[in-house]
């Protein structure tokens, strides 16, 4: 564990915890997209099949059930919850999300470390966490109000992944064997889909004006 | 195990 990961953990947890706060608070889930949350209970679970094969530490159990909890409990919230369900905008959050799951199942199937299945579906997790975000961004270029929690949400995302790319150079350089390009390549493609996000996003901290994305 | 194949990270 070096400092970039745990950082990357803590503002991965603090992302969901920014989310659930705002979905359980103000029992509103306006401007957060459907489709990007089950995506990521959908990378979740496919990620974590090991979680009660492979021991590695307390904490990697641990932030995996937080993970798999909150991202399934935020997917129910927007889902079930008889208020919070009201606040969803079915219109905006259109992305066809399934046009993104079966390329990366075929891009898994096709290029990975090992044809097995855990590791083909911890492949395919890596691929569709790099696009989960899409139908997220797309709703914001829609929705044009951002609000702070939302805004912050994304922002916190986006970043989680920014510090990973110093843990993998980070263990690139420190632990001899440690060569993963497919985790590397998915991991720097999801980074840079952030990449717009982060300019308006620092425009608007640095200006002092609400968020906005252009059309 | 999960060490080796770098599946360690969250």
């Amino acid at each position: 564990m070096n400092i970039f990961r745990f950082a990357g953990d803590m503002t991965h947890l603090a992302s969901v915890l920014v989310l659930l706060l705002k979905i359980h608070t103000i029992k509103s889930c306006a401007g957060i997209s459907l489709k990007t949350q089950e995506l990521y209970a959908l990378v979740f679970a496919t990620r974590y099949l090991d979680l009660f094969t492979d021991y590695i530490s307390l904490y990697n159990t641990l932030m995996k059930l937080i993970f798999l909890g909150s991202s399934f409990s935020i997917v129910w919230y927007i889902r079930y919850h008889k208020i919070v369900r009201r606040s969803y905008d079915k219109d905006q959050d259109t992305f066809r999300h399934y046009f993104l799951v079966l390329p990366c199942l075929l891009l898994a199937l096709l290029i990975n470390e090992k044809f097995t299945f855990r590791e083909v579906m911890w492949t395919f997790s890596l691929y569709l966490e790099a696009v989960a975000i899409l139908p997220q961004l797309v709703l914001l270029q829609r929705t044009r109000n951002i609000d702070n929690l939302t805004g912050q949400y994304v922002f916190l995302l986006g970043a989680y992944r920014a510090l990973y790319i110093l843990n993998w150079i980070y263990r690139y350089f420190t632990e001899p064997h440690y060569v993963h390009w497919i985790t590397w390549i998915s991991g720097l493609v999801q980074t840079l889909l952030y990449a717009d996000f982060f300019y308006y996003y620092f425009q608007s901290w640095k200006n002092n004006v609400k968020l906005e994305l252009p059309a | 195990n999960a060490e080796s194949q770098g599946h360690d990270e969250l």
